[in-house]
């Protein structure tokens, strides 16, 4: 028996909008400590890595481990039907080829219920190395939203360089270029609202805009968003998700030909 | 140009 209760079921559509454009299908890995999901894109360039510990749920139940298959148009339509105050349960039994899920609204007025057939989805597992990175960088999510959609008005790349001076941004394109920089924060009222640049080395990449403009699409979930860089290395962007988990996303960099 | 390199490049099948 696997169960697992989200007080806050909003969190559980900002999931599925952050990656729906990315992936097609998910598995959820189900253990006692929790529930992970990994899923690549069909182009093998980017890796999104989703972890949520079992102190975030009220209650889990989770008796042997077990992974549930899910196609995303399915669970995207159902969450829809969730109120973004309700609960929301996930409930499945092992040996049956269904998941539940159950929405309760705050007053427990009204419940819905909604089952969605498990897939069998083949997928790859990778393994990610632990990575000791040249710079890492914490800025509000928001900002980094606006300068990923802002850069891609002008070009398809954006080469993100870390050095003592702080972080830059830069796309150029037939129209022009820009560059947007940003320093260390000394004051600032809001932790959210700070920018912190940890620099071990400096670091200068290529990415593909397309992809980053997909994982802005989780800035809903948090208030800050971490960049870590290594030299020619996959970027890693995380968005914390409560304190009790995390969504990353990783990104293979363009490498000159 | 750039050109976009695979992930699996970096991180290894398990």
């Amino acid at each position: 028996m696997f169960e697992a209760r989200l007080i806050q079921g909003s969190v559980l559509k900002k999931m599925i909008d952050a990656i729906k454009d990315i992936v097609t299908d998910i598995n959820l890995d189900c253990s006692s400590t929790g529930i992970s999901v990994q899923a690549m894109d069909s182009g093998h360039v980017c890796l999104v890595l989703i972890e949520l510990g079992s102190d975030g749920f009220e209650p889990y139940r989770c008796d042997r481990n077990i992974t549930l298959g899910l196609g995303l148009k399915a669970l995207s339509v159902v969450v829809r039907c969730a109120n973004n105050d309700d609960s929301i349960t996930i409930k499945a039994q092992e040996g049956t080829d269904n998941i539940n899920f159950v929405f309760e609204s705050p007053n427990g007025e009204k419940t819905s219920q909604f089952e969605i057939k498990l897939m069998d989805i083949d997928s790859e597992h990778l393994g990610i190395p632990d990575t000791e990175y040249d710079s890492v960088v914490k800025m509000p999510s928001h900002e980094f939203q606006r300068i990923c959609r802002d850069m891609s008005q002008l070009g398809d790349s954006i080469v993100v360089a870390c050095t003592k001076d702080g972080i830059q941004f830069s796309a150029s394109g037939d129209m022009g270029s820009g560059k947007i920089n940003l320093r260390q924060s000394s004051l600032v009222d809001k932790e959210e609202d700070q920018i912190n640049i940890e620099l071990n080395d400096p670091v200068h990449l290529t990415f593909a805009l397309r992809y980053l403009n997909y994982f802005t699409k989780a800035t809903p979930l948090s208030p800050t968003v971490t960049l870590s860089l290594k030299a020619e290395s996959p970027l890693c962007v995380t968005y914390p998700i409560g304190d009790f988990g995390s969504m990353k996303f990783f990104l293979a960099p363009k490498i000159d030909d | 140009t750039p050109i976009q390199n695979d992930l699996l490049e970096y991180f290894s099948l398990l």
